[in-house]
């Protein structure tokens, strides 16, 4: 029943958090039920829906570790049908804590296991790196997301993203798909947005969603107020364009 | 005689690469003698001077791990005085490889060893992670540089950055000193902005830079060309910015 999504870019804030919180929200506004794990140390998505990273008592950490069962680590959020599990600073120490655990990769797999038919859909947000942390969410997951920011230093990294999913779908997760490509912070000013939109058709046209997300200052104000972009400004074309992204999310089939 | 500086923060997409690269450019061009060492598998300061990572057969991977000597892998750049350390993808191996080698944290500043006293500046640029990588670099460093974009969330990580400062500074490198933290993109019309300098100013006044780096398309054009944004186009808002940040940083004693 649950599909669940990665959302993963080895490159820094290329929109992997902001996908997150405003692509959730918007299933759950169209009545779809929803979870999203934080699974950043950094805490962004956390944040981002109105909560103090640690603050909670609720966290992954203790859940990816086996200490608690996840379904005690979720907490509700602003809209109804959206639930969060949040992360701490824990969460940073289990990168090198978990290297010589048995099966390390699949932890997070085990941890979610129990609640994974609960929900439509579920997201994990992920750190900028192709860590063990991000390993065990691709093995976690039925598809990856990949925010691709059009500037010039995205599409360097796409190269060893799609290398590092190849090696995860042979090795530890055969149904690992390509959920989608999102070009994001598209500026209609910025030769290079509209050179990087071009290049990355030629290269994987048949990944790149319909679905272009705007650079929009909405966007980046919205957390601050610990709220999706949808609550805080439904007008902007940040909220409608993540709005479109839901639709084409729920018509899509993943490309193996 | 050189002065090593980390930049690092672990939140992504701050502007870590283009100061290395801005930087590092403006002060070779006023004369010192620099080297930048990229120290991130994305190899985003080796394109971004005009080099494919891994094509040349220079890199800072194998002098990490003490196979070949740091001087056989420093290439000339575009521009006279600044040299470059580039990386390849196996530097991204590195985290998981050296997790049992004998003092781990000091691989990089036993490689940089040699030639620390060859250069005015040497600048490491570091991936957006808390991780072994930057703590190496920490180890190895006089000092930190830390950009701050001016957004919602770039507040968020600084609490963590500055407590593995503490700890590296207790644990590993007593001299570790904050260079200063520098704002980034900082745009005038977007009120975040201008709250995210007011509040690092209230927090931590005596770090801050008096140079702030505005939001400005000629940084995120000029690594399409290979070239650091002086040789770009030498009148735009940012070139003139990382000068005023070269010069201000050569007048400037670190902060304890
Ligand atoms: N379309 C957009 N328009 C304007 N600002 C945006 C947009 N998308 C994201 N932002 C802002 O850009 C910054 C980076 O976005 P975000 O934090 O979502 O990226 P990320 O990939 O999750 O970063 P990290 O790699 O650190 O996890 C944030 O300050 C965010 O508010
Ligand atoms: N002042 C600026 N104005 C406009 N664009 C900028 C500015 N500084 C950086 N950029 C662009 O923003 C993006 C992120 O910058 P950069 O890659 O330097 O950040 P980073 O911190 O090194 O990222 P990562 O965390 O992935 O290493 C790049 O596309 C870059 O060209
Ligand atoms: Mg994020
Ligand atoms: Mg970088």
């Amino acid at each position: 029943m649950g599909k669940i999504i990665s959302v993963s870019n080895q490159k820094g804030g290329v929109g992997k958090t902001t996908t997150c919180i405003n692509l959730a929200a918007s299933l759950s506004i169209m009545g779809k039920s929803v979870l999203l794990i934080d699974f950043d140390p950094q805490g962004n998505s956390t944040s981002g829906l109105g909560f103090q990273p640690g603050e909670s008592k609720r966290n992954i950490y203790s859940a990816l570790i086996g200490e608690t069962k996840i379904q005690d680590q979720i907490q509700p959020t602003i809209i109804n049908k959206l639930k969060l599990v949040p992360t701490n600073v824990d969460l940073s120490g289990a990168e090198i804590e978990l290297v010589d655990a048995p099966e390390r990769e699949s932890m997070l797999k085990r941890a979610i296991e129990p609640i994974k038919d609960d929900y439509d859909y579920i997201f994990i947000d992920c750190p900028p790196s192709l860590s063990l942390l991000t390993i065990n969410a691709l093995v976690s997951s039925d598809s990856i997301l990949i925010p691709l920011q059009c500037e010039y230093y995205a599409m360097e990294g796409m190269t060893q993203l799609l290398i590092t999913i190849k090696l995860v779908k042979e090795s530890y997760n055969e149904n690992l798909a390509i959920e989608g490509i999102l070009p994001t912070m598209f500026d209609m000013r910025n030769n290079i947005s509209k050179q990087v939109i071009e290049e990355v058709k030629v290269h994987f046209n048949e990944y790149v969603f319909q679905t272009v997300i705007p650079r929009n200052v909405r966007l980046s104000e919205a957390p601050s107020f610990g709220k999706p972009v949808f609550l805080y400004d439904r007008t902007s074309k940040g909220a409608i364009s993540y709005l479109q992204l839901a639709k084409e999310l729920m018509k899509r089939k993943s490309v193996e």
